[in-house]
Formats: structure tokens, sequence, C-alpha cells
């Protein structure tokens, strides 16, 4: 530390053991706290089920083992390769749906990022687990819209629409990374994914929302480097 | 670097382990159980300055002696890291998603003198 300035580790050495004891575990929490973009310790109101956590990391997992084996895989900027960064810190995310509205043709799911995330990275990938409920053989259309309120939080402004030709139930993915990047990039935290279907099929998600199928966001982040000019 | 032992005053790595099931974190971040909040402390006298850690040979041991005898400028040296590596973590963040970062620097790993 600077002349004259208090050194956080040198007082240590004179206080108490119990004392040197709380004032480490404070530093260890303020250090967390501020390395992680969080204000707070924070309260968690809805944990995820093991269950769902270790199958969306299995998926996840094999999600990228395909990626890993398909040869010519599309290298537009859906599927980015992330070379570690130097030094910059990177986030992986897991966001898992909250029910929305729903009627009988649409199916609304929510996916909440926090503020603090959404300042400090930007997104590198984003892809969307979907686990479909086919009614029967044949093939189903949907129409998938990708959703987020305005900065205002009145009105809800389309990111895109996308037309699905659903064959059999299973786990399907879908890049949402263009979508969670502009939804950053106007500061917004929450991404709605709209699911619409003919009238006779009903749900096209599992019904009952059994955890281990319950569909979610893996997004890749990078904190954001402050921007550096070098003049030769 | 050396770890300190109970009455080591040169420059040390003091190992501190914070539970995260102590301090009541344990619900909010998922792994690991714990983060190894290690610090540098401990003099660092004039002769010891530059050397990573503390003197273990006679060559270093003669040279500090040199170095001591001779040094003109006063000058401050500081027991600093100079070993790091990141802490992983998998936690929850506000809106209970689920978050896995590599923060990078926060373990000590070794300490010495500037």
């Amino acid at each position: 530390t600077p002349k004259g300035v208090w050194c956080p580790a040198c007082g240590l050495a004179a206080l108490a053991p119990t004392v040197q004891r709380d004032v480490l575990i404070t530093m260890a929490k303020q250090s967390i706290l501020s390395k992680l973009h969080l204000p707070d310790r924070p309260n968690i109101t809805q944990p995820t089920s093991r269950g769902a956590l270790l199958n969306a990391l299995h998926r996840m997992r094999a999600q990228r083992m395909d990626m890993a084996v398909s040869p010519g895989m599309p290298l537009d900027g859906s599927i980015l390769h992330l070379r570690p960064g130097m030094g910059v810190q990177e986030y992986e995310i897991l966001s898992f749906a909250k029910s929305g509205s729903s009627t009988s043709r649409t199916v609304r799911l929510h996916f909440h990022f926090t503020r603090e995330l959404a300042r400090s990275t930007e997104i590198l990938q984003a892809t969307l687990y979907l686990f479909w409920a086919v009614p029967g053989p044949g093939t189903h259309p949907v129409t998938m819209r990708l959703l987020h309120p305005d900065p205002m939080g009145l009105n809800m402004t389309m990111a895109s629409e996308t037309q699905l030709e659903v064959q059999r139930a299973g786990w399907a993915t879908l890049d949402v990374g263009r979508a969670v990047q502009s939804l950053f990039g106007q500061g917004s935290q929450r991404l709605t994914v709209e699911l619409e279907v003919a009238e006779d099929w009903g749900s096209p998600l599992l019904a009952g929302h059994s955890d281990s199928h319950w569909p979610f966001v893996a997004a890749r982040a990078r904190a954001r480097t402050t921007h550096r000019v070098q003049r030769r | 670097g050396i770890d300190c032992s109970g009455d080591s005053r040169m420059c040390c790595r003091k190992e501190f382990f914070v539970d995260f099931k102590e301090i009541g974190w344990e619900d909010c971040i998922i792994q690991p159980e714990g983060y190894h909040m290690n610090y540098c402390t401990g003099l660092c006298p004039l002769h010891m300055a530059g050397i990573p850690g503390l003197a273990a040979s006679f060559h270093t041991a003669v040279l500090n002696l040199i170095k001591a005898n001779n040094a003109d400028a006063a000058v401050d040296s500081c027991c600093v890291p100079t070993q790091r590596r990141p802490l992983s973590l998998l936690y929850y963040d506000r809106d209970s998603n689920i978050v896995k970062t590599d923060i990078p620097d926060m373990i000590v790993d070794a300490c010495g003198c500037t």
C-alpha cells in the first residue's frame, strides 16, 4: 500500500486470533462478491433440483461432443469457438425457464439474467434446450418467437420468429445467441420464448414439467474488457 | 516460497481456509466447499529483498550478508504473492441461474520479498 495508508495484512498480526478470523472472513466475502459483480449474497428462492442440474450438464456435454465431431460446423456467429481469453474472466450460465402465460395454442417461457451479468459481460454463445413431447407420428409445425421487454418494460419486442418442423419427441437445441446479445445490448434482462402450435396439439413441451426435461438456456459469456487503444 | 510455521517472522504464506458452510453460504455456492484465502505476511529485511521466499542455500546467505553490509539506499521490501491461481466457482446468482466461472489470481500459492 502507498506509504502512510493502512495495510490490511500489517494490522492483522496485532489482532487477537478470533478478531483476526472475523476480519479475514469479512475480507473473503467482500473479495468474492466483488469479483462476481454481486452487490450482496444472493438469496436463493428457487434452487434447481439436482436432477435438472445434472441432466442439463449432461445435455451440454453431449451437445459439445456433437459439435466437436460434426464436420464443417457453421462458422457464422452462432457457434463461436471460445479461445480461453488471456486472463479474461469467462462465465458459463445455466438459466432454467420460468413458466409464463399460455393459451390452448401458445406456451411462454421466461429466462431471466441478472443486471450485473448483463452489464459486466458480453455473450459469446447461447443455446436453448427444449424437450419436445409430440402427440403422434408425422410432422408438427411450431412457430417459435423470441421476445424481450422494451427498456420501459411495457411492450414486448420480437427479436426473431422461426418456423420449426417437429418430427419426434426428444431434446432439441436452438441457437439464441443473437437474441441474448441484443437483450444485453439493450440493458434488458429477460428473454421470453413463445411457442405456437396447431390447435389440436396441446402443449408442445413435456406436460407436468418433469424436472429433468425442463427447458433451459446455456450461455457462455466473457467479462467486458475496458476498451484499450494502442498507438504506434 | 515457504509456509508460515508457529514462530516464523520472515516473509511466508499464511494458510486460511474459509468453509462456505461455516459462513452460511453453502446454499448459494454449489461448488467448491470453501476458499483457500491464503495471504502473505512477515518481514522482508533489506538483505532479503528480491529473493522469492526465504533464502535456503549457503550461497544465498553469503550474498545476503554482502548485500546487508554494502547496501546504502534504505529501500522498503514487501512480502507479496509470487504465485497465484484462479478460484473456480459454481454458484446461484440472484435470479437462481447457475453460473460457473474461474476468478483469476484468487488463491495465493507462494510469497516472496519484492
